[in-house]
């Protein structure tokens, strides 16, 4: 496909960023389906990133907004709704890309000219338009009102279908400083527009390059990630925000129980106390070990020991370890 | 994971956005090598857990004992790597953001 658009972007100049099918990395991310050209654009911006760590256009962050087409006064007027857009992040940049459809019929110039005969001089074809005119104005998102208008811009018309870019910063930023974050932008090539145009994915899109002075706030990633749980409410089987339907979730869920009963190294014979339980005051250290050695008395089974004492022991059997004498004469010593 | 270090270390984790339910939104990536710290800050620490002065002394007054109650310092992340997200907003338009500390470079006592 063609080279990718070189960015950071000078946005003055107009970029001759040329339609090309995305890459196998774009379909992938971006899932089947027609990828526009604002998709596959901010997905090499993002390739970019990661590939060079430049932060695209100077901030950390890139918003794009597709356009929505409306004909107005039988003229084609984008919509694009700039509102998603935070306090937080101070625009840098803004440009506007548009498609500029190859012309229908060649231009006369374009046309070598070879007269049939003397008589018949090559026959001048009209010059199709050769620039466009595009008119920007902003309004509040429930304005009735067609909006102020904050610029116009009169584009060369190439002569084939190219995409191009234009710097509209100051007409974003203006819109923005004044709250009217809906901007419409109208094409007029001075062609009447045949019935209403629908909308392409080669439909002008809009890149506003900004720096969001909250992004180092400790959990920035929550304010524009963390979101709603995905799923409707009323949903059948309300999940936790974000869990995965358990039938269809292939992650392996481990156990958190020991394997095999717990092991512990009491010494078989001696009174177990819980270790935690007060001794009695009348207690003295000799009268626990009366003598140098206890004597050792049998085990008495576990059935009698936990009918004896229920609530010393713990519910769960537990496996006395052997000990040979001599470590359980350290043991008494110690 | 057993015959990792006792002492502060990082620790591999690997974070898949269809794990925490992101994935409707965020377009790339699916996931990325995120880590995490985790050990002993135990006196004395070794060189290599890189200590701020403030821990070393917390981990020597907590041996010594003087003052009951003191906890060892914490095993925390010292340097930390940025990471650009490709993601929908709620109006469904690519938004790009290079959000900061997403993964850890080194883990540290403070």
């Amino acid at each position: 496909s063609h080279s990718a658009p070189s960015w950071p972007f000078s946005p003055t100049a107009a970029d001759n960023l040329q339609e090309s099918p995305p890459g196998d990395a774009a379909t992938a991310a971006l899932g089947p389906g027609p990828q526009d050209m604002v998709a596959v654009h901010m997905l090499r911006l993002y390739e970019k990133y990661n590939r060079r760590g430049a932060q695209p256009g100077g901030g950390n962050t890139v918003r794009s907004f597709r356009a929505r087409l409306e004909v107005v006064n039988q003229k084609a007027v984008y919509f694009f709704n700039l509102s998603s857009i935070q306090d937080s992040e101070m625009i840098l940049t803004a440009t506007f890309h548009f498609y500029s459809e190859p012309p229908r019929w060649p231009r006369a110039r374009d046309v070598p000219c070879k007269p049939r005969a003397k008589s018949t001089p090559c026959r001048m074809l009209p010059p199709g338009p050769t620039r466009l005119h595009v008119l920007f104005r902003s309004l509040a998102q429930n304005a009735a009102t067609q909006g102020l208008l904050r610029g116009a811009m009169a584009l060369a018309l190439p002569s084939r279908g190219l995409w191009q870019a234009k710097d509209i910063s100051t007409i974003v930023k203006a819109a923005r400083r004044n709250g009217e974050l809906l901007l419409t932008a109208q094409l007029d090539s001075g062609e009447r527009v045949p019935g209403v145009p629908k909308s392409t994915p080669r439909a002008p899109y809009i890149l506003v390059y900004a720096n969001d002075l909250g992004i180092s706030e400790p959990n920035s990633v929550a304010v524009t990630l963390q979101r709603y749980d995905p799923f409707p409410a009323g949903d059948p089987a309300p999940r936790a925000a974000g869990v995965r339907n358990s039938s269809a979730d292939p992650r392996v869920r481990r156990a958190a129980q020991a394997p095999g009963p717990l092991q512990d190294n009491e010494l078989p014979g001696l009174d177990e106390r819980p270790a935690r339980a007060p001794l009695a005051p009348h207690f003295h250290k000799q009268e626990l070990w009366p003598g140098p050695f206890r004597t050792l008395k049998p085990r008495p089974a576990r059935k009698e020991r936990r009918r004896k004492g229920q609530d010393s022991f713990p519910a769960i059997p537990s496996q006395v370890l052997d000990f040979d004498e001599k470590t359980m004469q350290k043991a008494r010593r110690r | 994971q057993w015959d990792e270090p006792r002492v502060c270390a990082r620790r591999y984790l690997k974070v898949d956005f269809a794990d925490i339910g992101w994935n409707e939104w965020v377009i790339s990536p699916k996931s990325f090598d995120a880590y995490y710290c985790a050990g002993a800050c135990e006196f004395p620490m070794p060189k290599i857990v890189r200590p701020s002065n403030h821990a070393t002394i917390q981990s020597i007054v907590r041996a010594v004992g003087i003052i009951p109650g003191i906890p060892e310092p914490c095993c925390v992340p010292d340097k930390m790597n940025s990471l650009g997200v490709l993601f929908l907003d709620e109006n469904r338009n690519v938004v790009l953001k290079v959000y900061p500390n997403m993964s850890v470079e080194t883990c540290a006592c403070r």
